[in-house]
């Protein structure tokens, strides 16, 4: 699933 | 982007801007751990990289920039126009202790072996024990300013928010970051029994001092 990581968050 | 994530941000910032205006009007950074601030700024150094390569949106950038910007405007007023008034003696813990770990970790255990994951990885890891030479330090001296607990209050509280985001973003879109989800409730842990002082001491109108 890490590869839905999206580095939105800060 | 949903409330917990809001939250957690607004809450962020709320910490940091509590310690500006605290060492700003006291015009001094007594109780508070420069090696702590320290560790903040190389967090958001090293994950803000892409700030400059992939824009995300207006309030992502926007973000990084005044948390970048607090990170090391905090550390100047420690070590440079405050200096006089940094308890240096009490402020001993030694960061080799943590920066050894944590380097040693984001080589072994991250999503891949590329300079910018690394360096976020590290980040990550490093930002779940940035706070020990905070709380190492106000346990040695056995107190603490009650500005210094609610900065401490709102910087614990941020990360708790954002593992309410994490779990909201699991059931919604199937969103899981396992490396930042399992440091995000180490990183929480590490607050515990400082919430629990700052519950039932700070709320009720006591100083905060510890047994």
């Amino acid at each position: 699933q890490h590869l839905l990581r999206t580095k939105d968050e800060l | 982007m949903n409330v917990f994530r809001i939250l957690g941000d607004v809450s962020h910032l709320l910490a940091m801007v509590i310690l500006l205006v605290k060492i700003w009007r006291s015009k001094s950074c007594a109780g508070i751990s420069g090696k702590s601030q320290i560790l903040f700024a190389l967090v958001f150094t090293s994950r803000y990289l892409d700030l400059l390569t992939n824009f995300i949106s207006i309030y992502n950038t926007v973000m990084k920039v005044v948390f970048l910007l607090c990170a090391y405007v905090t550390v100047y007023l420690i070590y440079g126009k405050f200096r006089k008034t940094f308890d240096s003696e009490n402020d001993s813990f030694r960061l080799e202790f943590l920066l050894v770990p944590v380097i040693g970790l984001s080589f072994l255990e991250n999503y891949s072996f590329t300079p910018t994951e690394i360096l976020w990885t590290f980040s990550i890891y490093l930002e779940s024990v940035a706070i020990l030479p905070q709380l190492f330090m106000i346990s040695k001296t056995g107190e603490a300013e009650t500005i210094t607990t609610h900065y401490l209050f709102f910087l614990g509280l941020y990360r708790a928010l954002y593992l309410a985001n994490w779990i909201w973003r699991y059931h919604t879109e199937n969103f899981y970051d396992q490396i930042a989800v399992v440091s995000g409730v180490v990183q929480t842990i590490f607050y515990c029994d400082f919430f629990y002082l700052y519950i039932t001491k700070v709320l009720k109108g006591k100083k905060l001092s510890l047994p």
